[in-house]
């Protein structure tokens, strides 16, 4: 089965 | 003072319709470079990015930066109600809590004016590095959108796979498998129907079809989609607007566990 990853997995907050 | 003048209202009707089902409510930035937004869909796996370059505008006036929190439904329902060739000027008073969009015929024979009330939106802006990606894909709009929505009709997930050769487009459900290969090919009749690969190294990866076929309502604004892929990347896929700036799709990728 796959993992859907987020967003905020790879991109930080300002 | 915010005073943001284009003479085409179907361009930001288009911009609203390929968004407003993906994010509910975004804050509009407002600043010299232009009219931007950035928000994430609700659950947090697609990023939405897009710029309106002040100098596409026939005529920008913003004092100060500022940000407008709006409910993207409504703000589509108020730009519905233009024409397409209409021209639309967007205005909003220092601290006011309402918008106007002001609507005007292209004979001048009609002149509309719609209020939308403002909203308090606490979003978290992202910083998205300017990236080097692995595999670059550039294709008709049109055609990206078609592969998306047969591929849907079949897997819940697509996997996009890149090589020189081309972009190979695969899904698996219980009804079976399906692949599709898009050849690389510029010897076309109409440059929108290119097919453009720029590859460093093959890269394959795994996308939920329901986000990339979301990401095709905005087919309307480009004839060319630029799909950028990277191993440790969310995908990229862009719809540039000449001469205005660009629609931008970020989508993280499924693992395997």
């Amino acid at each position: 089965s796959c993992l859907q990853k987020k967003i905020l997995d790879y991109f930080e907050g300002d | 003072m915010l005073e943001l003048r284009l003479t085409q209202a179907g361009l930001l009707k288009k911009v609203l319709e390929s968004i407003k089902d993906l994010v509910t409510d975004a804050n509009f930035d407002c600043s010299a470079t232009g009219f931007s937004l950035q928000a994430m869909d609700s659950s947090h796996v697609a990023l939405v990015a897009l710029l309106l370059r002040s100098d596409g505008f026939e005529h920008y006036r913003c004092d100060h930066n500022i940000s407008m929190g709006m409910n993207l439904g409504n703000m589509a329902k108020m730009l519905r109600c233009a024409s397409d060739d209409d021209t639309v000027t967007i205005k909003a008073d220092d601290g006011s809590d309402t918008v106007t969009f002001m609507f005007e015929s292209p004979s001048q024979d009609k002149i509309s004016d719609y209020e939308m009330k403002l909203m308090d939106i606490d979003s978290e802006h992202l910083g998205i590095p300017e990236a080097e990606y692995q595999a670059i894909v550039r294709m008709s709009a049109s055609e990206f959108a078609r592969i998306c929505k047969d591929l849907g009709t079949i897997g819940d997930t697509v996997i996009i796979s890149v090589t020189k050769e081309g972009v190979q487009f695969s899904t698996k459900g219980d009804i079976g498998t399906a692949n599709i290969i898009c050849r690389k090919n510029t010897a076309v009749d109409k440059k929108e129907e290119a097919t453009v690969i720029e590859m460093a190294e093959p890269v394959s990866l795994t996308f939920a079809s329901r986000y990339l076929i979301a990401f095709t309502k905005a087919t309307p604004l480009a004839g060319q989609v630029t799909i950028s892929m990277s191993y440790d990347m969310p995908i990229v896929v862009e719809y540039k607007m000449e001469t205005m700036g660009y629609m931008r799709f970020y989508l993280a990728p499924k693992i395997e566990e």
